[in-house]
């Protein structure tokens, strides 16, 4: 039996619709350590993990690890009928075909229930190494998302180019250039607009920004956002979601013919 | 054109 309640249900929501842009049907792991999922793209060139931990649900019970297949997309229109206040409660027997979301209204006025079907999904896990990235920088989630969404209009791919000093985002396409620079700043009185730079040495990498649009989906999950890059390593993209866990994006690079 | 990297190439299947 797997149970989980969420107080604040519309995170789920949240989260459901920072992915099924990338990934279509994908198989959410239950376990005692929570509620999790890592799927690739279908062209295998970024990946998505996301991690809530079960202390950070009101109640949450999984007496056996469950894999839960579903479409993400039919999962998000389930979710899209929960009001924005309501506690979400996902239900699923062991052995069962199909989950069910309850909603209830912050009054205790309306309850109902909705319930999923679920696939055989197969999955590859891939083993994701720990790795020390030359540089990381925290900013603002909604400056990110600006600056991927401002690019888009100039090109179709960004170089992200990070110094001490700050970190420069360039494009180029068939009507012209842009280059957005964002340098570190510290704010005490709002954390949440801060720009933190913390680099071991300079890396400048080369994405697709039709991907990094994608992650920025999940910008209504985090005030901040963290980007990890190193040499001709993948780039993490990560919300962190405040008291339960994350959702990380890994992308690969573009390299020069 | 930059080509475009796979993640095939950085993560192992486990």
């Amino acid at each position: 039996m797997f149970e989980a309640r969420l107080t604040q249900g519309v995170l789920l929501r949240k989260l459901l619709d920072s992915m099924k842009d990338l990934v279509q049907d994908a198989n959410f792991d239950c376990s005692s350590t929570g509620f999790a999922l890592q799927a690739m793209d279908s062209s295998h060139v970024s990946l998505i993990h996301m991690q809530l931990r079960s202390d950070g649900f009101d109640h949450f019970r999984c007496d056996r690890n469950l894999s839960m297949g579903v479409s993400l997309n039919n999962m998000a229109k389930i979710l899209k009928c929960m009001g924005n206040d309501d506690v979400l409660t996902m239900k699923a027997e062991d052995q069962g075909d199909s989950v069910t979301f309850m909603f209830e209204s912050a009054n205790q006025e309306r309850i109902s229930d909705f319930e999923l079907k679920l696939m055989d999904i197969d999955s590859e896990q891939l083993g994701i190494p720990d790795t020390d990235y030359s540089a990381t920088v925290k900013m603002p989630s909604a400056e990110f998302a600006r600056i991927c969404k401002d690019l888009s209009t100039i090109g179709d791919t960004v170089l992200i180019a990070v110094t001490k000093d700050g970190v420069r985002f360039s494009t180029t396409g068939d009507i012209g250039s842009a280059n957005v620079t964002v340098r570190s700043h510290s704010n005490v009185d709002k954390p949440e607009e801060q720009v933190v730079i913390d680099m071991q040495e300079p890396v400048a990498l080369t994405f697709a920004l039709r991907y990094l649009n994608s992650f920025a989906k999940a910008t209504p999950l985090s005030n901040q956002v963290m980007i990890s890059m190193s040499k001709e390593l993948p780039v993490v993209v990560q919300y962190r979601i405040e008291d339960m866990g994350h959702i990380s994006y890994y992308l690969a690079p573009k390299i020069e013919d | 054109t930059p080509l475009q990297n796979n993640l095939d190439e950085f993560f192992a299947l486990i």
